[in-house]
């Protein structure tokens, strides 16, 4: 209980949890999640973002983040800032870059307990949490130990990642989460259009967009809602 | 030690056991998996296909395999046929297609030693086994529980993809495995080429080859490889 009361401590200042999920990796949720973050910053609200995807915390890389976080004279670990939005990420944990460490269920348990108690968020208006894909242990574990306000599930156009999707979301439906909605990523091009729509009308959920496949994606100096006004409105309508 | 002198008769008629990997998913190692049993198959080899991918099991419906395997006269399962190719899947392990089942470690265990103890697969050239991706519990359990004779690891040409690969190879060599070679898919398109190339150099592996990005995928009929020759040509040369 102790735990739970440091961790409510932890995230107190934060008015809106959302989380980022999908059934299925390599859809874009962990793009999504960035360019989501970086979408509500550039419309002054104060956001940060959480990666707790523990196979691959890919979210550092994508906001450019090299430096560890600072600490403050709590000992709680300050968030690094970049592009308006605060970023911590289980990527810290893992001893270097180049070894994914192997993650079992108890351990997954301690180590997310671990970062959300030590780290400073201070007062946002938006934390977004970039979940593990699927349905094993870890997507389940972040969101029994995470209260979050609400869920975006993000799918692709593919007939076979629809299925995912579908699957997905009756299982965190029987864990009583509340599914915002549905997000369409890499829609009309070679993968054509459609599964988001579909899905939300089987599954009497909203669908809040689609979010065009392009090639600006292949420049990662900054999130691409940053480089491209046209994918910035993409996002701001899903928002 | 009696399951696994079961396991091992019940193996014991297969020349080659190859796994189909990825550090990430939704790069496409399914559709891998699937289209080199069929270009196996294709080329007079006998030829299984084992998905126990825990998470999402899309073989049976990228296979178009809608029945459940018969039992023979020793209650051993013997598994459906299609495109020449005989395929066993975790998703018969599933209630209902819809629903994910939430798996947990030791569950993940038992449940793919009970399907390697009871399948009947006869004489096979080869068995290709589609594994979970990522770094967690389930591809750990199934390399752990599955001898098998080498790995082929697949990735995008993206640059996440490429760092994603190369930190799950480095898992699975700590493991001691035998790593293949490296397939690139969605390869001169809009996701650009060239990882596959760069992370075998690095690492110093073979490259085996790359499979374009084409709209052909979304005919889910067959494997692509069956319905163009081009894409035949592809998966033979990786071969
Ligand atoms: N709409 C898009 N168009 C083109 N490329 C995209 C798009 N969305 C994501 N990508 C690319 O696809 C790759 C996988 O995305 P990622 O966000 O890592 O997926 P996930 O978090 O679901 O595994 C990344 O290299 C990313 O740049
Ligand atoms: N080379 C390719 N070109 C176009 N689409 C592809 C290609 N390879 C895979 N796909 C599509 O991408 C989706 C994801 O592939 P899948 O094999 O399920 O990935 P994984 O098993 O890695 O999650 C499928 O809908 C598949 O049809």
């Amino acid at each position: 209980f102790e735990q739970k009361r440091q961790i409510d401590s932890s995230l107190g200042g934060i008015k809106n949890k959302i989380g980022v999920y999908s059934g299925k990796g390599g859809v874009g949720k962990t793009t999504v999640a960035v360019n989501l973050s970086a979408a509500l910053a550039n419309s002054g609200h104060s956001v940060g973002i959480l990666d707790v995807d523990i196979d691959c915390p890919n979210v550092v890389r994508a906001m450019k983040i090299s430096e560890q976080p600072m600490l403050d004279e709590n000992k709680k670990m300050i968030p690094a800032e970049r592009f308006g939005v605060k970023v911590m990420s289980m990527a810290y944990f893992q001893e270097n870059e180049d070894e994914a460490t192997i993650w079992r269920g108890p351990m997954i348990h301690n180590a997310i307990n671990q970062m959300l108690q030590s780290t400073n968020w201070g007062e946002l208006d938006y934390l977004i949490v970039d979940l593990p894909p699927g349905t094993s242990d870890s997507p389940l574990t972040v969101m029994q130990t995470l209260t979050m306000d609400g869920f975006v599930v993000v799918t692709t156009p593919q007939e076979l990642a629809k299925i995912d999707a579908k699957r997905s979301i009756n299982m965190i439906k029987k864990l009583q989460v509340n599914v915002l909605g549905i997000v369409e990523n890499m829609s009309g091009g070679i993968f054509g259009s459609g599964a988001g729509t579909e899905i939300a009308n089987e599954l009497n959920l909203d669908f809040l967009g689609s979010i065009k496949l392009r090639q600006d994606y292949q420049d990662t100096s900054k999130p691409a809602s940053l480089l491209n006004n046209e994918i910035l409105n993409e996002y701001e309508s899903i928002i």
